[in-house]
């Protein structure tokens, strides 16, 4: 469903370069549970922003469903991202003036879904267990319920492919664990692709393998006992 | 150094009235180090901002080091924030526009401690593994890095007492696994006071004992092997 080929991505700040990404080449498959790990500054975030669409990387190219992206206008890179893709960030990226439910609702209001995505967004924050606080904004809530406001959000549109960086980060085990059981039975049961970046071993064996970063590249993948 | 007793905070939403914390008593000694843990949403932010006078309880008081504090002014509770108290927020409150730097000194800019605090900002950069990205904006920096800079900034006037929001949260165990280090060595070699919320039982395993938080009250309390 998605693949980088030789993919690198660097910072220039001042007279420093940094290299977040280096020569890195991955496939992902449609229906694919994929975790990303690796230390703190490896490049997990920066690919996963390659892979969403949201930057561009400096060599190498992404194709998504087989097409080349980076030939694409800023108006069709829009629109492929909103129809395809779910976004988790890892500072959850709130609307602070939006109230809970209008912050899920906002990709279906803007794909022009709001109907059958009034009814989704009862039944993913029940699951959740926010539908208590849908009327808070993201000031007056706990940092676990902004993540699951967030998860909730990028799950609106059931998108083909959601791109989840450090999605229990904030969440105790119990909670945590619910929200990877709904990512692994959205991949089983509807289709989904996941990528996931965590620091949490735990939550990585819910995926069918992990890919372990260091320093821009990929260090090692291994299959996990899902698969 | 600082005891809660009988606190209760509310928050009033509309209709809606939210118990965040019931009839809460708890004493901590100086040079205690101790965890919070709890489900999302059962009251360990709402504590801690309590515990470190950034809010006011509805019921019951808070006193530091002896001293009741609701009946300080607003310039008195500044005062003894300033030249006492160590924060590290769950979502890390940089300051957008300042260098990793420039927020870490800014405590110790405010303390007319700017001095002594360049040294140690050096230091602690250091050891937590951020030196070379001292220059960073935080839009420039990792989530990783971005919460090593929250927690550098709270050490850097030497803090009475350190209250601390998931400090480990977003970072690999390894990086975790040094920030708790520090915490540890803090509190034996330094004499500080730790309180800390985690949901992460191989994080709490520093402490001497652990809270556990359950719909605003203390469910249980457990004694570590550090003890
Ligand atoms: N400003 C506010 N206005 C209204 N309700 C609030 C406010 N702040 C917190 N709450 C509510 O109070 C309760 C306790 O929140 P708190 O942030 O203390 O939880 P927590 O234990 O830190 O959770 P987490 O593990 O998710 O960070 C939550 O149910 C939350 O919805
Ligand atoms: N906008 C930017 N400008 C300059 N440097 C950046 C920028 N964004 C990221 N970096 C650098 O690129 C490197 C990779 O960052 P990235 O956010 O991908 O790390 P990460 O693996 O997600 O780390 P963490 O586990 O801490 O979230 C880091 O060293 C970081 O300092
Ligand atoms: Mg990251
Ligand atoms: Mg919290």
């Amino acid at each position: 469903i998605i693949s980088a080929n030789h993919i690198s991505k660097r910072f220039v700040l001042g007279s420093e370069t940094i290299h977040a990404l280096n020569d890195l080449s991955l496939d992902i498959k449609r229906s694919e549970f994929v975790a990303v790990m690796g230390p703190s500054g490896s490049g997990k975030s920066t690919l996963l922003h390659l892979l969403g669409l949201l930057d561009t990387p400096d060599e190498g190219s992404i194709e998504l469903e087989g097409q080349a992206t980076q030939t694409l206008t800023d108006d069709e890179l829009t629109y492929l991202r909103r129809d395809k893709l779910g976004f988790i960030f890892q500072t959850f990226e709130l609307i602070p003036t939006l109230t809970a439910k209008e912050n899920i609702m906002l990709p279906a209001e803007v794909a022009g879904k709001r109907q059958e995505a009034e009814v989704r967004s009862r039944e993913i924050a029940e699951l959740l267990g926010i539908a208590e606080r849908l009327n808070h904004k993201p000031s007056e809530l706990s940092g676990g319920q902004r993540q699951r406001v967030a998860i909730a959000r990028a799950l609106i549109n059931d998108p083909a492919l959601i791109l989840a960086d450090e999605p229990t980060g904030n969440l105790d085990s119990s909670t945590g664990e619910e929200v990877l059981e709904l990512l692994r039975k959205g991949v089983i049961e509807q289709g989904w692709t996941v990528i996931m970046v965590t620091h949490d071993a735990k939550a990585a064996e819910y995926a069918d393998r992990i890919i372990r970063l260091k320093d821009g590249q990929i260090e090692s993948e291994t299959r996990t006992a899902m698969n």
